[in-house]
């Protein structure tokens, strides 16, 4: 464990709590991609089946239930408690344009052909994209609440902080593990955009309005 | 060279 990795996990703690903590009090769903948190109930659980077989720290079993069992939570909100507030007109990105190729390439490039590896792989290459719908869905409205933001800020950086916690193992352990590496590059290039505004307009106090 | 990856990552 090192500082990016920790600043990273809790930044992506910090991403749940800020979206809960939206939905509870302003008791809606607008502006939130049901696609996109679905995609990571998908990620979390193809990732962690490693939980049935294999223990690597209380840190890490704690971290996977929760990122498990919250992102389902949400799920639930959307589905149940907030439903009225949710507009499935305007969330209409097609997930099967990005599962279909990320399963394809997690049984080409991955570490070892078996189950469990395949699932891994594909979860990986699944988040790296996981956010377009959302980011699809901010680009048909043109604009997104300010605590929509912030959670969209917090989850960008938790990727982010691990390229250069990838770079300090390489050094301290010599350890690489490309399929992470090249699809956390990718995962946070996506978000370059978004920084862009949010660091320019909504840290300054102006509402985040992309160019008609 | 590079050892293999460790998954201790979230």
């Amino acid at each position: 464990m090192n500082i990016f990795r920790l600043l990273g996990d809790l930044a992506h703690l910090a991403s749940i709590f800020i979206l809960v903590h939206k939905m509870h009090t302003t008791r809606s769903c607008r502006g939130i991609s049901f696609k996109t948190q679905a995609l990571y109930v998908v990620v979390f659980v193809t990732r962690y089946i490693d939980l049935f077989y294999s223990w690597i720290s209380l840190y890490n079993f704690v971290m996977k239930i929760f990122f498990i069992s919250s992102s389902c939570y949400i799920l639930y909100l959307m589905k149940y408690r907030f439903r009225p507030t949710h507009d499935p007109t305007l969330d209409t990105f097609k997930v099967e344009y990005l599962a279909g190729p990320c399963f394809a390439l997690a049984l080409i490039f991955n570490y070892h052909f078996d189950f469990t590896e395949i699932m891994w792989t594909f979860s990986i290459y699944l988040e790296a994209v996981a956010i377009f719908p959302q980011l699809f869905m901010m680009q048909r409205t043109g604009e997104a609440e300010t605590i929509t933001t912030h959670y969209l800020a917090a989850l960008g950086i938790y990727r982010a902080l691990y390229i250069p916690n990838w770079i300090y193992r390489y050094y301290t352990e010599g350890t690489v593990d490309p399929i992470a590496i090249v699809a956390g590059i990718v995962q946070t290039g996506l978000y370059l955009d978004f920084f862009y505004v949010y660091f320019t307009k909504v840290l300054q106090g102006q509402k985040f309005e992309l160019p008609a | 060279s590079a050892n293999p990856p460790v998954k201790d990552e979230l």
